[in-house]
């Protein structure tokens, strides 16, 4: 194969029972234009490292999945968001962890790999970095949907059950969907 | 989780990982995201991958390294790689997820045990193949 692209969009409890045929066809509708936006760009002889980034900023921008808008609550309410990438021709590599007001974690990622000398910056560190970069920055309620709240008013419902989150966490009986978002 | 991997017309792997996290999180937990060679690694000599999962599990286990080391040193197939790691090592020890990996042939693999990843590809002159559900 002379070039080829895949993606996902996190894996987990996911079933035909979980979601509506409306719901189904809004996913795979995303899915399918965020690998055909990477393909265009491969087939026209870009790079790589442009397809992917811009594969993830389709997926970042939809509401539907867990990354840039559409991140899960963190348990305080709030979004923290992580990212990386890597080029598998020099080794490059950049990565960003807990930021919360940067609109597209994967570009940052792709700053810090391209234009510092470090592999991974985090949290307040990261947020100036961005800002340094000139990153689109949003407030952290940009990443809000509805679904994504509903979700962790589940989660802290159970948890509250349990004495000890961590032993919740480790058990057999840890629900991967909290994880998965 | 969301991710991508490519393999361009220079010959050249690429692979990105980007989350949220996971719901409720506390104490500035990062999961495998955004740490290189748990969930997200490329490298031309063997494969590219990103994970999506319960990063505590992917980060001990080094997953996406470990597919692309199984790949250089144990000369077996990325796609093999992939599935001992997510549905044998993994799998053994409660880690859930998957992955997407590509080789640098373009061979693609999409392996994940839970019920469903939400997922697609497309290589060149094909049309895209999306999928969610394990079937």
């Amino acid at each position: 194969t002379d070039f080829a692209i895949v993606i996902h969009g996190g894996a987990g409890t996911i079933n035909k029972a979980s979601m509506t045929q409306a719901q189904q066809a809004d996913y795979e509708r995303t899915l399918k234009t965020a690998v055909d936006a990477g393909y265009v760009i491969l087939e026209q002889g870009g790079s790589s490292l442009d397809a992917i980034t811009k594969a993830v900023l389709v997926l970042e921008d939809s509401p539907l999945f867990n990354a840039g808008k559409g991140a899960v609550y963190t348990y305080d309410g709030g979004h923290e968001l992580d990212a990386s990438i890597m080029r598998g021709d020099t080794l490059q590599a950049g990565a960003i962890a807990g930021v919360t007001n940067v609109k597209n974690p994967v570009l940052l990622a792709r700053a810090v790999m391209e234009k510092s000398e470090h592999v991974m910056l985090a949290g307040k560190g990261a947020e100036q970095f961005a800002k340094e970069q000139q990153l689109e920055l949003v407030a952290n309620s940009y990443f809000d949907t509805e679904f994504r709240f509903k979700a962790l008013q589940k989660a802290l419902e159970t948890m509250n059950k349990v004495p000890h989150q961590a032993s919740q966490r480790l058990s057999p009986s840890w629900q991967p969907e909290w994880n998965m978002g | 989780t969301v991710g991508a991997v490519a393999l361009d017309k220079q010959g050249n792997l690429a692979a990105a990982t980007s989350t949220g996290g996971m719901t409720a999180k506390r104490y500035g937990r990062i999961g495998d995201a955004p740490i290189i060679g748990a969930g997200n690694f490329a490298d031309n000599s063997s494969c590219a991958v990103s994970a999506t999962g319960h990063g505590e599990f992917f980060i001990r286990y080094r997953v996406a390294a470990d597919i692309c080391a199984r790949v250089k040193y144990g000369g077996i197939s990325a796609a093999e790689a992939a599935d001992q790691v997510i549905q044998q090592d993994l799998k053994k020890v409660g880690g859930t997820g998957g992955v997407i990996v590509m080789d640098k042939q373009g061979n693609i693999s999409w392996p994940f045990n839970t019920e469903g990843m939400y997922r697609a590809k497309r290589s060149a002159g094909q049309v895209a193949e999306v999928a969610i559900f394990q079937e």
